[in-house]
């Protein structure tokens, strides 16, 4: 993935 | 999750509970923009929006909540327990002007124009720019108590190391985010001034 939002993080 | 992640997420933290603790101990909210705490509380809230709709982890979760929750505790100190002590006068940067520029920008620039991933933009924007209120306030009172500079300095540190955190990301995952790493970058451009004060002066600062 290049440009999605990773929801893990805070 | 890396060492720079995990270390980010804690300085985050011990940020928060500082914060918390030294306006509970002192009975006084003194010398803290109340501004910046409502604007913390709209960051989590509309950026933590996710954790009605999905799962990701226990870790996660908790976090998550933690943050939520002392954010609004902070607000409840400030505006309604230690009212008498808060200094409203020195507190006077407009929120307006954060969050509806950071408001458009949000709707132009995002990675999908839905309604989640909208405020989850809009928590990214106004988080680098959150804490101008606090400075705003330092810079015309021209002083800090020692724990407020705690304070910042473990809310700077927070994302300094998520900027780590993304270039290691990059190398070993070929992860970026564009967003939240311009965003990153901004926030903590905005905190090396103090950090060069905080490094140099070391106790409370005064200008």
């Amino acid at each position: 993935s290049d440009s999605q939002t990773d929801k893990d993080e805070l | 999750m890396n060492i720079f992640r995990l270390t980010g997420d804690l300085s985050h933290l011990a940020a928060i509970i500082i914060l918390l603790l030294k306006i509970w101990k002192t009975r006084s909210c003194a010398g803290i923009s109340g501004k910046s705490q409502i604007l913390f509380a709209l960051v989590f809230t509309t950026r933590y929006l996710d954790l009605l709709t999905s799962f990701i982890s226990l870790y996660n979760t908790t976090m998550k909540v933690i943050y939520i929750g002392c954010a609004y505790a902070t607000v409840y100190l400030i505006y309604m327990k230690f009212k008498a002590t808060y200094d409203g006068n020195h507190d006077s940067f407009r929120m307006e002007f954060l969050v509806v520029p950071v408001g458009g920008l949000a709707c132009l620039v995002n990675h999908d124009f839905s309604f989640l991933e909208i405020l989850w933009t809009f928590s990214i924007y106004l988080e680098s720019v959150a804490i101008l209120p606090q400075l705003f306030m330092i810079s015309k009172t021209g002083e800090a108590e020692t724990i407020t500079t705690h304070y910042l300095f473990f809310l700077g540190l927070y994302r300094a190391l998520y900027l780590f955190n993304w270039i290691w990301r990059f190398y070993f995952e070929g992860f970026f985010d564009m967003i939240a790493i311009v965003a990153g970058m901004v926030q903590t451009i905005l905190y090396c001034d103090f950090f060069y004060l905080y490094v140099t002066k070391g106790q409370g600062i005064s200008l």
